[in-house]
């Protein structure tokens, strides 16, 4: 049957093969909005993927989303898909998202961290990091979320191998984590970056690697405040809001703290939700609120954005 | 496939700081195989902690003796995930 994005069931979670082919159909059935890059390689060689959103211009203002950076948190790539599909439906029917569009590009990686997504299917449910190996350590993968040169190396990040959190033996020694890297700073009108996780219903921004406050702290924290407000008006999910160090603890080497010291302005983490019943293993008959109540918040930041260049 | 059979996530409210630091030591030791789906970070801020089904006892006993209070957040990570996969292949079909 012929493929297409109306066939594709959002409220169940998918194969990174399922995705991937959805995404195609994405860029078949929005031809002139959608486009498929790939901007490098994971560790085990699979292609990194960037769905762009552009209606034309050239090295536009741009925004960059992620998703599944953490491998296990399912409901982030499955949020990933819904989003991209709502931008590319409401562009042209939502007056802000076509403001957005008509400015700006959006740049969204679905599967950030395909090696672990496919372990995660193949292998190991609860598989967070990346794959690589580390050289004389028989654990395997890195947190590529303590992998940034942003603080690398504190207390809030791990030297052992073993650990959920550990940082790797150099900061970007993740291709995984390069790519996005060289991505932002190749492109260099990045004005926002959003990375999605799961799971404890807060929107976080710089730092979580020092305590001092971010110079545009104040503004960032009237963003979330108002994205934040917005989410929960849709199913009454409450999330917190801060700065990361403030609202969960000490976490260094994050990407959210890297591209906010490279210039992103506004730079976001999302933790999705859920507090205290299921984690990062949300059943599927969750996916469509959770999206459905994060896009407002996502609309937000991308609007203030819109209005606030610099 | 790893199986989870009877692995269970506990949620922690340490109550002080000795209580995160213990906590924090808990999570250290690597025969326990214990993960923190949520770390321990101040007290009145809950952890998260899977504790395979090998470890539940001794992991139990610990809270319980130094007096750290803990909810069993998820029963059986593999019925979540039986159910989990049972939900994704039906859509398929």
């Amino acid at each position: 049957t012929e493929r297409s994005t109306s066939t594709f069931d959002f409220a169940s979670y998918h194969t990174m093969e399922e995705i991937y082919n959805w995404m195609d159909t994405l860029v078949q059935d929005h031809p002139s909005l959608v486009s498929k890059l790939q901007i490098g390689q994971s560790y085990e060689n699979r292609p990194l993927y960037v769905l762009k959103f552009s209606t034309g211009g050239s090295n536009r203002p741009a925004i960059w989303l992620d998703t599944g950076i953490h491998s296990r948190e399912w409901i982030t790539q499955a949020t990933g898909v819904w989003t991209a599909n709502k931008i590319a439906e409401e562009y042209g029917q939502d007056p802000s998202v076509t403001a957005i569009l008509d400015t700006m590009d959006i740049f969204l990686e679905i599967i950030a961290n395909p090696d672990g997504f496919a372990f995660t299917h193949s292998s190991n449910r609860l598989w967070r990091k990346t794959r690589s190996l580390n050289a004389g350590s028989r654990c395997v993968g890195v947190d590529p979320n303590r992998n940034w040169d942003a603080g690398f190396g504190g207390s809030g990040s791990s030297s052992n191998p073993c650990s959920e959190i550990y940082r790797g033996p150099h900061p970007h020694s993740e291709r995984e984590v390069k790519a996005i890297v060289d991505f932002i700073l190749s492109h260099g009108n990045v004005k926002s970056a959003i990375s999605i996780h799961s799971y404890s219903q807060m929107l976080l921004f710089p730092y979580g690697y020092k305590t001092t406050p971010a110079a545009h702290h104040q503004e960032l924290n009237e963003l979330a405040k108002k994205a934040v407000s917005d989410l929960a008006a849709v199913y009454g999910t409450k999330y917190t809001y801060g700065s990361v160090v403030d609202t969960i603890y000490p976490a260094d080497g994050t990407a959210t703290d890297w591209a906010y010291d490279q210039g992103v302005k506004y730079s976001f983490t999302m933790e999705l939700r859920d507090t205290g019943r299921y984690g990062f293993l949300l059943p599927s008959n969750q996916i469509l609120p959770t999206a459905t109540e994060t896009w407002p918040a996502l609309l937000d930041i991308m609007v203030h954005v819109l209005e606030h260049p610099y | 496939e790893q199986l989870f059979v009877g692995d269970q996530v506990l949620r922690i409210v340490a109550s002080n700081k000795e209580q995160l630091t213990l906590l924090r030591v808990l999570g250290e030791q690597e025969e326990l195989q214990v993960d923190f789906w949520h770390h321990p970070t101040s007290p009145g801020h809950p952890a998260d902690l899977r504790v395979p089904f090998s470890s539940l006892q001794a992991v139990k006993l610990f809270l319980e003796s130094n007096r750290i209070p803990y909810r069993i957040m998820i029963k059986d990570v593999q019925e979540l995930l039986d159910e989990e996969k049972k939900n994704m292949t039906k859509p398929r079909r």
